[in-house]
């Protein structure tokens, strides 16, 4: 007799811990800095704080002890504006709880990332996580020492202080300790913090390590870029499901009417519009709509031509990207560009490019690409190979411009900014292969291609003359 | 105020199916073939049944619409064990439900496949799927119309029908639509299918699509590997979250007998020698260990030399690699290798590999590498790059056996089975680069290649001798 369950999402995610980029001490490593990182950028931004960030990674072995897996301690500091003390428990113990399932853009995405590195720690320690966090303008400072209850998914706190906030201090501090292979991982980890440091020029950051490495990226403008707003879908490819759910929640409202409240880019006018062409009364009530009738709007929209959605749910890096490549790498020709906001599944997205010749850039080695990768503000350091920007950039025949990627000093950026990103794996190692997002990549990789063409062009054109 | 929220694995498992491999309505195509063979494989080995597979696609959309995205109907038969009727909702209807969480060698290992292929049709087509089933010797075939409900995780009966089942059927029928671009994803399917039935010969499997295609893979053998059993976790690298669990399954038995009862390969010897060197007493009930006494326990069990694991469970394919790479290539020349059984993180594995020489075997393009991998007796058909294999066999310094393996007529197989397979990705492409796992295909690779490097000198000397 087979025995049939149903397990957890903490026990399916402690079961299948490599789904989530935790699949070796070394890659551990990385992805712990990189999700406490994620968290508190998104943190600061929330309410446009300026942000602070200080993480310490201490060795926890005993003195000469050199081993390839050790006990490492991780404490990271941020001044955002940590989470209220009924809710702090359950954004570490509880496997898919968070605040970001809404539409906005930030970094966290799935309601997973935090709990995975505590629940490493835990699972590779034995030792309870601390999270110490005030929320802005609050009297008491919270202090919990918990577990995760993985079977059934819940914190287990073992201990709770509450401390007077006597400097008003807010934000929130992390602290556990975890078995991984620091040496290994140490080098994209610094790759990760300095690219960070690149696209999001409004962070200070302090990073100090047991061997002797302190790092200190200073903050270098004073202004942030506008607030996130919550926005609504863009009509263009909203599956039917979510049409459904939507109309669930509104089902007493005439037709035209949810048109214009649950998407942007309707107004009445496209409303009417729209329900004329699937016939349909624009005042009978949207919960009253027969199947048919669903299908049929479903099918209208879906092929209606609605204008471009709108972006203030999004934030671009804009020309930071070509200050920081300028930055890095000092080309003698940099060609930016961004793209309107396009649309997939109903998710607004904004893609920038930016081609770079010259200067310190390498001539690629193996075969390879200089591609740097970015989306929603995180650079993606691993797994290039498969991304969809790598796909892109593989398919141009670069014949008809007259380059060769892989035998000249070229370097490629690309940054996808989206209320989703669509990961290919819950790690955020690489974005798949999503037709939509494909498409507005290769235009405007191509656009800088033109303009590399066209500068390479007139600078031959320029040798030639000089050597007549 | 930020609204913090709780979302469903389901509704998660929505909001992110690229994460599940339905990432373009190409690649959907292929993953929910895939799924739903492999759930039929697994039903059909369960109880040694000789696999009788039928798949039938078919064009819903109407008659002279050629459009990339077309409404699809797959519907998949299979003579396997079918499923109880009060379990088969849930089979198909709540996310992280099944039969497969248990330590047994299985293509299944989520719980979530079936799921996320009907779920994919749900939410494109709004249509019910149908699942008609039958366990064996029972009176009735029982027939299932059905949506799940994803915002509570749970199935959605519309229809139910119990039908006389007269002819002692059993298996399971899965039928329903999708969207899906067809032609983009065909080549593929029937790659996995032809290497699927290379692996297993013992199926036989018919094919029939809208275009025309109809394949039939014959049976090959009419025997059928040993039933995979149900085991133990093998001690080596077991996680203190699992010791600790299993602690309380066992609570009141002393120690040294819970150590027997729940790891393979610890006899009341070996347990008595690991709890001396724990300094334990081996007559402690479990429960009562403090935690530093856990803690010593653990880290005694982390370096014990252990025996190599049971292979009870595991179902390696053995002499049929050769045969069938034969029976694709005929190389000139073939080394297989099967490792003895290893464990990681406490589960038992074994790896088997061969390198292939000449024959068809093409010389590859573009700095590619012929790698054809297997996990479970599953054809791993995309993204090859970042599988442990390709890394593995990247990382070998080939000068050494005086191979060029970018310009000469070779291929590399690669199968892993293992109680749990460490896929890098809930669509399993690929295969995460876990350390042991890298270090047995290693091992196993080299042993081949140095046969391949003997064979070639010799064949070269044989070719100067008779040119002398
Ligand atoms: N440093 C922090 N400051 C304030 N709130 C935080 C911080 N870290 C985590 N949180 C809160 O805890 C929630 C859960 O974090 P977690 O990293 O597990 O998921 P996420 O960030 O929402 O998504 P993802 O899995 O993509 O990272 C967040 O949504 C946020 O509300
Ligand atoms: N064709 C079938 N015959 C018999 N049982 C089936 C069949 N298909 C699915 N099942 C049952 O339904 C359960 C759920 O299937 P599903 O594909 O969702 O998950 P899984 O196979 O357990 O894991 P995975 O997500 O890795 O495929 C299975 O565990 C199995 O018990
Ligand atoms: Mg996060
Ligand atoms: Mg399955």
């Amino acid at each position: 007799m087979l025995k049939f369950e149903e397990i957890s999402p903490s026990d399916f995610f402690y079961r299948n811990k490599e789904i989530a980029g935790f699949e070796n001490p070394t890659k551990t490593c990385y992805t712990i800095v990189r999700e406490l990182v994620e968290n508190s950028l998104d943190s600061c931004e929330a309410r446009r704080i300026l942000p602070e960030i200080n993480i310490y990674v201490k060795n926890m072995e005993e003195m000469g002890e050199e081993k390839e897996e050790q006990k490492i301690n991780i404490r990271v500091e941020d001044n955002g504006i940590g989470i209220p003390s009924d809710k702090a428990p359950f954004a570490f113990g509880k496997i898919l709880y968070g605040s970001k399932f809404v539409l906005k853009q930030h970094r966290g995405i799935f309601g997973l990332g935090g709990k995975m590195a505590v629940l490493y720690g835990q699972i590779t320690t034995n030792m309870p996580f601390k999270v110490i966090t005030a929320t802005m303008d609050t009297k008491y400072i919270h202090y919990y020492e918990m577990f995760i209850d993985i079977v059934k998914n819940q914190p287990k706190i073992v201990r709770y202080e509450k401390i007077l906030n006597k400097e008003m201090w807010h934000g929130l501090i992390i602290d556990f300790n975890f078995m991984g292979n620091y040496k290994g991982a140490k080098k994209k980890i610094i790759e990760y913090l300095f690219q960070t440091a690149i696209i999001v020029p409004y962070m200070q950051l302090l990073y100090v390590d047991f061997e002797g490495t302190s790092l200190f990226f200073e903050r270098k403008v004073s202004s942030m870029p506008p607030e996130a707003k919550e926005i609504l879908l863009h009509p263009k490819g909203v599956d039917l499901e979510m049409f459904k759910r939507l109309i669930k929640l509104d089902s007493h409202l005439p037709v035209s009417k949810f048109l214009c409240k649950r998407f942007q880019k309707i107004g009445i006018k496209t409303a009417n519009d729209i329900l004329n062409l699937a016939g349909i009364s624009s005042n009978i009530k949207v919960g009253r709509l027969k199947d048919e009738e669903l299908q049929k709007l479903y099918s209208v929209m879906k092929s209606y031509p609605f204008k471009r959605p709108d972006a203030k749910a999004l934030s671009p890096i804009g020309e930071y990207m070509k200050i920081g490549i300028d930055a890095m790498f000092k080309p003698e020709f940099i060609s930016f560009d961004q793209r309107e906001p396009s649309s997939y599944e109903g998710h607004p997205f904004i893609v920038e490019t930016a081609v770079a010749y010259g200067g310190r850039i390498p001539i690629p080695q193996n075969n390879e690409i200089n591609l740097y990768r970015f989306a929603n503000k995180i650079p993606l350091i691993y797994d290039s190979y498969n991304d969809v920007s790598m796909k892109v950039i593989k398919d141009i025949n670069w014949n008809a411009y007259k380059i060769n990627i892989y035998q000249e000093p070229i370097a490629f950026f690309v940054h996808i900014c989206s209320t989703k990103i669509p990961y290919k794996t819950l790690g955020k190692e690489y974005i798949a292969n999503q037709p939509e997002i494909y498409k507005e990549i290769e235009l405007s990789i191509r656009r800088n291609a033109r303009n590399l063409s066209a500068y390479l062009n007139k600078k031959k054109f320029m040798e030639y003359q000089k050597v007549r």
